[in-house]
């Protein structure tokens, strides 16, 4: 499986539809202090089934939604798709006629939030159960989050464990 | 599940200890399982030792030892265990021009040896030169986030500029 | 004892004001005591809106904005309490080349205008290009430090040779 | 007053006696990973009265001895002496005398630590105090560790007030 595409819209800082094309080898992510990468990496981890607010660096889950700027009003929805290739038909048995897999995740002020993949509700768990499949998740070790590098290390051994099994 | 995890244990301590030694040029690393006779309930101790240093507690190595042993040990998982996405938000931003160029190494080896596609956010211009392509975040619109691309060959002229948006 | 503290308060709180205004170009910001009508036993709110931001929690600012932030409290406080030493071990670390600039400038004018004599552990070719004078830590023998001074001229040609050590 | 000189050995990496010279202005530090550069840091908080070994990251207050390299034997003794100049009179009058004020803190495996104010035993009360004159300290909010900067961001209001009152 491959991740191809995070399309964000009214996540955090991203009030506008963006597009965040992942292809293949390393892509860089520069810009100014404040001005939105770390909320790119917290729509990844959004979208995967991230259910501690904390790890978003918000008080409650409604803070990813845009809460406006001096110019633009505070919007209600936010939303964040992102689109998997499954040419490799890594993916489990349901998914092999489905070329591309998209997984979305949508909250509003005061509802809560749903999953589609592939435009059908889902619960959180069978998401959660897909990109566990697909070999990462919002918790995967090969996501860092800013500041987070050295927190391994710092990890109590029983916590250092679970990472172990994600290997497993 | 228990014999899974003791495979899995065997060969992120292999690929640890071959990538420690990589990124420190030297010296050595291991894990072990401590605290309990069933995999399953015990901890995982981490221990490095850089070259001609003697083995101490992980909390006194310094700032950019431990972001480059953590990197060694999310990068043994990887290889153990490929992924198919890997995303590092400044995690070179405590490392020296020496670490930077081996952290470099190691990203952009694995990324073309496995299916694995790597993020990496940076505000370092040596990271910036070593990448694939580059995106920019600004905030041409106070407050509003937008992405676009940047043409590879004019950013090395203008790493910092990038930078001040 | 309250009547000091209240004091400080107003002196801090408008250096706060003015120093984050400074480095981040605009946006406003303020302290205020909560949770207490005794200031003894109060708490110190920090709000802080950096230019065309809605006001929003510390915690979503991102951790270049919360380093600037602390970086004008630390220096309010100097300005209100002058103190005889500042160290920042690798506060540019987060920053960008435009904040490193604004950070240094901070730096440096409060150093001409204060008996403050401050010292800034780096490795930031910018801001050592901006210190009166450099010294460099190696392990020349393994495993142990020692000091040399560098001069400044050869280390702007050679900034980030030093960091290879 | 004004810190002039910080003498360091047997204090973690710093084995040899080692000078390190605070002039007026702005002082660089740098070198590349692991080489000794916080350590300096916690020198000088430690000779201030640091008393809280997790504030210098060891487990106990002994770990700050040099514990050896591939080519030394450890150490039994760390000393750090801090050396301040009194020139302005800006210390209390029992120190009028003495145009420079030398503060030492010795430690040695198995017998914890001493201070000596102008080589004289003093208690880490009265070495504190003189610091407390002098307008510093240990947990003085000028003296910032390595990933520390955003902590005082993080800190609960009541934490934060104590950092006013330093300023009071
Ligand atoms: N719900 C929200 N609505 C609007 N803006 C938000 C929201 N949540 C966070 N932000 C804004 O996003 C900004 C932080 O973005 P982010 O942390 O991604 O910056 P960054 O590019 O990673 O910066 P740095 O280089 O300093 O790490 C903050 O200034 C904050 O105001
Ligand atoms: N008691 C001790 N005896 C000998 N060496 C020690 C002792 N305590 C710490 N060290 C060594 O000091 C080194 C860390 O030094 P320090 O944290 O000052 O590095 P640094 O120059 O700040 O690096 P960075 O740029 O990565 O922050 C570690 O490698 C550790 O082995
Ligand atoms: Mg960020
Ligand atoms: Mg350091």
């Amino acid at each position: 499986v491959a991740f191809t595409k995070l399309r964000i819209q009214g996540f955090k800082s991203f009030v506008d539809a963006t597009d965040f094309h992942i292809e293949p080898g390393v892509t860089g992510v520069v810009g100014p202090n404040g001005c939105g990468k770390s909320n790119i990496v917290e729509a990844l981890k959004w979208v995967m089934g991230e259910s501690r607010s904390k790890q978003l660096r918000g008080a409650d889950m409604e803070e990813v939604i845009f809460n406006g700027s001096s110019d633009r009003p505070a919007r209600n929805v936010a939303e964040v798709e992102l689109v998997m290739s499954n040419a490799d038909g890594s993916l489990p048995p349901q998914y092999t006629e489905h070329p591309t897999v998209g997984v979305s995740r949508r909250i509003e002020r005061g509802k809560g939030s749903d999953y589609r993949i592939n435009k059908s509700r889902k619960t959180a768990g069978e998401v959660k159960l897909l990109f566990s499949d697909a070999g990462s998740g919002a918790a995967s070790s090969a996501i860092v989050s800013q500041g987070r590098v050295a927190s391994i290390i710092n990890a109590k051994p029983v916590e250092r464990r679970q990472i172990l099994e994600e290997a497993a | 599940g228990r014999l899974r995890l003791a495979d899995a244990f065997k060969k992120v301590n292999e690929a640890f200890q071959e990538t420690f030694t990589r990124l420190f040029n030297g010296g050595t690393a291991q894990l072990e399982l401590i605290d309990g006779d069933d995999p399953l309930n015990a901890g995982l101790e981490i221990y490095a030792q850089p070259p001609g240093k003697k083995l101490t507690s992980l909390a006194l190595m310094s700032g950019g030892e431990q972001s480059m042993t953590a990197t060694a040990l999310i990068f043994s998982l990887l290889q153990t265990n490929p992924a198919p996405i890997c995303v590092l938000d400044e995690v070179d931003a405590p490392l020296d021009d020496h670490n930077v160029a081996r952290f470099c190494d190691l990203v952009g080896e694995w990324a073309r040896k496995s299916n694995t596609r790597i993020v990496v956010v940076t505000h370092h211009p040596v990271t910036m030169s070593r990448v694939d392509r580059l995106f920019g975040v600004t905030m041409a619109e106070r407050g509003v986030s937008s992405l676009l691309s940047i043409d590879l060959d004019e950013a090395l002229v203008h790493a910092s500029t990038a930078e001040a948006g």
